[in-house]
């Protein structure tokens, strides 16, 4: 099974430990600043795509991971979303060329599945910038808003946080992944009611292991006041997000992407 | 006294908390996200002035509170540093009027005596944002940079940021206020060698007093693992600036501005 996973954000929102933590593998590395800034004088957004191999339970996924640095960093960001928007839509293309094939042979597919938005957390709202990409974005993939380092926001402001974000969300009709609410089964629909309660989830990631004051070794974030955990779920929804992505909802995101977005597309394609 | 201090920074980087931490008083109230928005629809760097009468010791100080919402907040943030420049070169202006008349009654004085630059804690480097803001504002006023919200960057992380920092300003040829170390008081001098070596400052700000695990009363943001605590020196540099900037350098700031600051600009007026 092919599944993607894109990433977007601006630089320094946690993006790549984020992925780092969530395989916990060498998959991406950060650019050193002189790589980074170089780019930034090119002025272009690059769209690099790691592989991996992920084995869970019984099953191979082939796990692309696909990074956009570049998004955002600039002075003037008019249009950054634009070349991620192409992007996806060009691996509806490449996948509808291949559907055309009079002998089909196996279909590779690089669609998006996911795509992760790192929400800066200023406490404030979204930017315009988070505004005006995740309204393009969100009408070609599914979107998944997520509040990057979320141990910036103490529990409060990061519940109302969520909440001012949510309800702009809704005041721009800004699309987003919506875990189905439809099904027959009550304790999933019951497990997906308490996902859509929690978004966006706020991600703490951490390349490191540290020992809390209580003595365990945990994945986390040591500060002179004690250590943020990455997997305890009263300090970040990391856990939340993983079992959405890799476990409970791939298949539901492998399914919407075909059903609703590529054909979509397909259909759009059909009429020119 | 007229003691100017101007805030500069993205939305969401803590100025207002910061200023409202640092005089303990109301005097600036963070813009409710309907104002905020609005204002990013009209695409403008707000100036606003605040006024509040400062007791420190037996002296009176009329302090001005300088805050600039709007600042690269755009998706295009092109020049909007210009407002920012332009403003504190007009204060210069006004100044060079009031000098020039035949009788001078009493001068008010509200040139800009420093300028702190917030800095986002992303973890990598400055934006070209912040370098090319910095470069053009650090020309015309005392520069002081200092890192938002420390308490995202845990300590090695923060030690990295700001050599990281001051390597760039250095190699950006970035002016930037740094206490006199020339003085015949040798304690003074080691004094000021300190302030050199912790900056840039970080800074950690709240609005509420919280309980420490260990049953004190403070100033700091309570985390589910922790208090950030705003006074403790091993957690921010909130002291440290807050002595540079109201006890022991206010005075040296007011005078690098009249002789080094307003000096250039008088100077160059003339030629023109
Ligand atoms: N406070 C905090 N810092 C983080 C978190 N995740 C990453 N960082 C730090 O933020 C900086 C930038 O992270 P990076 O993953 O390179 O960001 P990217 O540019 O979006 O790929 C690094 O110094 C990380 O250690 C997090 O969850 N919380
Ligand atoms: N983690 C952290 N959050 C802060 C700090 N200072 C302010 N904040 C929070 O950041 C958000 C924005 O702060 P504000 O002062 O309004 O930022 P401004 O837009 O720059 O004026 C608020 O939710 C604050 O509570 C800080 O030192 N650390």
């Amino acid at each position: 099974t092919d599944f993607s996973i894109m990433v977007v954000g601006e630089s320094g929102t946690g993006k790549t430990t984020y992925v780092n933590t969530l395989f916990a593998s060498e998959m991406l590395t950060p650019m050193d600043d002189v790589t980074r800034r170089k780019k930034q004088l090119d002025k272009t957004v690059d769209v690099n795509i790691h592989k991996a191999e992920l084995e869970e339970k019984n099953f191979r996924v082939k796990l692309n991971i696909i990074d956009t640095p570049g998004f955002g960093d600039y002075v003037d960001n008019n249009e950054c979303w634009a070349p991620i928007f192409d992007f996806i839509e060009n691996q509806y293309e490449q996948y509808l060329i291949q559907e055309q094939q009079p002998v089909r042979k196996g279909l590779i597919d690089m669609r998006v599945h996911a795509c992760l938005y790192f929400i800066r957390p200023n406490g404030h709202s979204l930017k315009p910038l988070d505004i005006r990409a995740m309204k393009t974005i969100g009408e070609r993939v599914n979107l998944i808003p997520v509040i990057a380092k979320a141990d910036t926001l103490s529990p409060n402001a990061l519940k109302a946080f969520k909440k001012r974000i949510m309800d702009v969300i809704q005041a721009q009709n800004i699309q987003i992944y919506s875990p189905p609410l439809d099904g027959e089964d009550d304790r999933a629909t019951a497990k997906n009611r308490s996902i859509i309660a929690s978004m966006p989830f706020s991600i703490i990631g951490s390349e490191t292991e540290v020992a809390t004051p209580d003595g365990r070794k945990v994945r986390g974030r040591k500060y002179n006041w004690g250590v943020a955990e990455v997997e305890n779920e009263n300090h970040s929804d990391f856990i939340k997000l993983r079992e959405l992505l890799i476990r409970t909802h791939m298949l539901d995101l492998i399914n919407t992407t075909q059903e609703i977005h590529y054909d979509f597309y397909r259909t759009s394609q059909m009429k020119t």
